[in-house]
């Protein structure tokens, strides 16, 4: 599991049988708390997205049906809209969206080097602009792609079991590694999977830190902060039966000369999973709408791959956001 | 198997600005950095997830969980 907490945003993507929901409430207290924002304001945009679970039973109250989550949410959050995307007899994926509510008007701060540039007088740095919507035509980008993949092969699984691993005298770690915080082996284990597997060879040219953690017998969480401002996530779980592995990066490859085709393809290669699917979704730009097919629809992902063939295909268009989702099987 | 983990996982991303330099006035400048790492572990006990290390650069910091 993992946390990403920006100043304006945060991800926490958790997996077993945790019970991220429950922690809506006292997440938002705690920015109310510590950050003054006010608590009967509706955050700018959340996100809500899962795969359909493989053990539903097993998980704990509200993440036992999508019904259920979508009550929780829309019990904290106002003009949600909730998606069920993909065959519901194999995989499909869940969503979540809600954007401002109609009286999401506050003061901003606005301060220079702003993507929104700034209004109103400037006085040390800082102006104040009273009244405005946090609109959703504001001139930003965001893009987040996600790799869901089960069955993986168990060559390529056993990677990531613990008693598979090398000894760290024997490796030289991963030039990428982050420093541990505790003495639990799992941080050197899970740097040298880092470079065994070739995940520190993702984004092969981009300034990047990877903290890496082995679980005992089995299992692996990075996460790899790129350049600063972007992340990449990988969870594995490896055991044969219900393996699976899932990457998730708002890195927009395309601004560093990479396809999100050349990333899905070295991301699938680590695994080989017998079935994945991936999501890919970006807000809109000017681009997409004067050409909406070439600059988003069939650019951004593969429609082959080799070794796989791809078996379902659907877009979405999101308010403000397009959405690709693709599935693909291997041709074992 | 009886003890099969659930590997799918629950993601859940909260924007409160477009951007880093846009935050609603009142909120530091640093946004939601703010919060005490021992605030979010205090959030993400009920999450049951426990905290295994955190990498933080300029722009973010990231957690990486148990579970």
């Amino acid at each position: 599991s993992s946390l990403f907490v920006f100043a304006n945003k945060l991800i926490l993507k958790t997996c077993g049988t945790t019970t991220l929901l429950v922690g809506l409430g006292p997440l938002l207290d705690a920015v109310s708390e510590y950050c003054g924002f006010p608590k009967d304001k509706q955050p700018w945009r959340v996100f809500y997205s899962r795969r359909s679970f493989m053990f539903p039973d097993r998980q704990k109250h509200p993440h036992k049906s999508w019904k259920d989550e979508v009550a929780c949410l829309d019990n904290k959050f106002a003009n949600g809209s909730s998606y069920v995307i993909g065959d519901v007899q194999k995989d499909h994926w869940y969503l979540y969206l809600a954007g401002p509510s109609d009286d999401c008007t506050f003061p901003r701060r606005t301060v220079p080097g702003s993507t929104l540039g700034a209004s109103g007088s400037v006085s040390n740095g800082t102006s104040i602009t009273n009244g405005h919507n946090l609109s959703a035509d504001a001139p930003f980008d965001d893009e987040t792609l996600e790799i869901l993949m089960t069955d993986l092969n168990p060559v390529h699984a056993n990677q990531f079991c613990s008693d598979r691993i090398p000894g760290v005298e024997s490796n030289n770690m991963s030039s990428v590694g982050a420093p541990a915080d505790d003495e639990d082996p799992g941080h050197d284990q899970g740097n040298i999977v880092t470079k065994l597997t070739g995940i520190d060879q993702i984004y092969p040219t981009l300034k990047q830190t990877v903290d890496s953690f082995c679980f005992t017998p089995c299992g692996y969480s990075c996460n790899g902060v790129v350049n600063q401002g972007n992340y990449f996530t990988i969870h594995v779980t490896p055991e044969q039966g219900f393996s699976y592995a899932s990457f998730e990066t708002n890195v927009p490859a395309a601004k560093y000369g990479m396809s999100n085709a050349d990333v899905i393809e070295k991301v699938v290669n680590i695994f080989r999973p017998g079935r994945f699917s991936t999501t890919f979704m970006r807000n809109r730009n000017e681009d997409d709408e004067s050409d909406p097919d070439s600059a988003f629809s069939f650019r951004c992902l593969p429609s082959k791959l080799n070794g796989y063939q791809r078996t379902e295909r659907i877009l979405y268009e999101l308010g403000d956001y397009s959405l690709v989702f693709i599935t693909f099987e291997a041709n074992r | 198997s009886t003890d099969a983990f659930e590997g799918p996982e629950k993601l859940l991303e909260i924007w409160f600005a477009p951007d880093e330099h846009c935050l609603p006035y009142g909120m530091p400048e640093s946004g939601l950095r703010e919060i005490p790492r021992q605030v979010w572990e205090q959030v993400l006990d009920v999450v049951q997830c426990k905290v295994l290390s955190v990498v933080s650069s300029s722009k973010m910091d990231a957690f990486v969980l148990s579970e």
